[in-house]
């Protein structure tokens, strides 16, 4: 499978923040931990009523959803399963079968 | 062969180059290939021009693709308007015109390294795959290092961050190769196209600061006509404005690089898909993104034959 399943179980969160003080709290919470930015580009970009998409590995999901549900951040799981999507994007089997 | 090559799948960069060289066989009238340097770890940067070779001194058009390695949608839509262009002329007036009267310098692949990397190792690399100093993380941010208020606000000076501006201006070969080519063609060069994903946006100068470009009013106009062009293809809206206020502030872009160097019209897309894939725009919807997005450059282009 692409990646050897790399991305298996990793998650896409969607977070808008929307005031000062949700901005402060999500930039401290996304800095303590090793996500992949999509947008913005990285956390000093985060600015209040802005769609912040991260990327979160498997094992820090869990984390994630609880620092966000204590800090009464609100967010959606944007892609539950990332390796699932990148499959679904390339058609995997059957573009590889065109080809 | 250029009949079977699938524009609805996303292809690799051999594939991409292997397409380009085939473009130029087939169709030589319409389509050269040229080579504008070498990147960091020594792939090609392959440039096509576009248009039927008459006048040495028409008005140019640029536009790049693939400037960071995971917007996967960018190279599939510079493939795609290449293939439109061509298979369109003579048959639709609006495509014979732009053709005639203009030269596309179209950049299937800017960032060829990372895009190489983001098919065999990591899906989401965005930098380039350059190593500098004792750092143990690669890669400098394309869209950071050009010489234009090089590494101030929006921009990060380490190297591991995603928005890294590089060691120095220009320091990444790839950047370095396209600027001098645009520097060369500045006289013909009157707009500069670059695609990226996902926003859903047409952004113009500035990114690092919130002024207003002295032909604001021109550049508003033909972003309108273009995100209206856009949307009559499928009905999808884009925001669009400048950088600065519409996305964020960033330093270092190439569209205040091109804008600072004489390029009157200069435009980032943000092409699809903000609703629900992001990076991962599936491939049933290269057709569609493409398809809106052709509208949108050529409305460009044309305008670049009106005066404003």
């Amino acid at each position: 499978s692409p990646y050897n399943s790399r991305y298996a179980g990793d998650q896409v969160f969607r977070i808008t923040p929307s005031n000062a003080e949700e901005v402060r709290s999500l930039k401290k919470v996304l800095g303590r931990m090793k996500v992949d930015f999509w947008q913005p580009s990285g956390a000093f970009l985060i600015h209040q009523n802005a769609t912040v998409d991260v990327h979160v590995k498997r094992n820090d999901t869990r984390v994630l959803h609880a620092r966000l549900k204590q800090e009464r951040i609100g967010y959606r799981v944007f892609i539950s399963n990332l390796q699932k999507e990148i499959e679904k994007q390339t058609g995997y089997h059957s573009s590889r079968m065109r080809r | 062969s250029q009949s079977q090559y699938d524009y609805e799948v996303y292809h690799s960069l051999e594939e991409i180059q292997a397409w380009m060289f085939e473009m130029n066989r087939t169709h030589p009238e319409l389509v050269s290939v040229l080579s504008v340097g070498k990147s960091y770890e020594g792939r090609p940067l392959y440039v096509l021009q576009l248009g039927k070779r008459s006048r040495p001194q028409k008005k140019a058009v640029w536009m790049d693709c693939g400037v960071h390695a995971r917007e996967w949608i960018g190279p599939a839509f510079c493939q795609w308007f290449v293939k439109e262009a061509i298979s369109s002329y003579k048959y639709d007036s609006v495509t014979t015109r732009l053709l005639n009267q203009l030269s596309f310098y179209i950049m299937p692949v800017f960032n060829v390294d990372g895009y190489h990397f983001s098919w065999n190792s990591d899906r989401f690399w965005r930098k380039t795959r350059s190593k500098h100093h004792k750092s143990q993380c690669r890669g400098v941010d394309a869209n950071r290092n050009w010489k234009v208020k090089w590494c101030d606000e929006g921009a990060s000076s380490h190297p591991c961050d995603d928005t890294y501006c590089g060691p120095f201006a220009e320091s990444e070969p790839e950047v370095k190769a396209v600027a001098r080519f645009l520097r060369r063609h500045r006289k013909r060069v009157k707009a500069y196209i670059s695609i990226h994903a996902y926003a859903q946006m047409l952004l113009y100068p500035y990114s690092y600061k919130y002024a207003t470009i002295p032909n604001f009013s021109c550049v508003e106009s033909a972003a309108q006509n273009a995100v209206s062009a856009l949307y009559s293809a499928h009905g999808v809206r884009y925001r669009y404005g400048p950088a600065s206020t519409t996305l964020y502030v960033s330093s270092g872009s190439s569209i205040d690089w091109a804008y600072r160097n004489g390029i009157p019209y200069a435009f980032a897309f943000e092409l699809r898909d903000t609703g629900h894939f992001g990076f991962l725009l599936p491939e049933s919807l290269i057709d569609p993104t493409c398809a809106e997005t052709t509208r949108a450059v050529k409305a460009i282009a044309s305008g670049l034959l009106r005066k404003c």
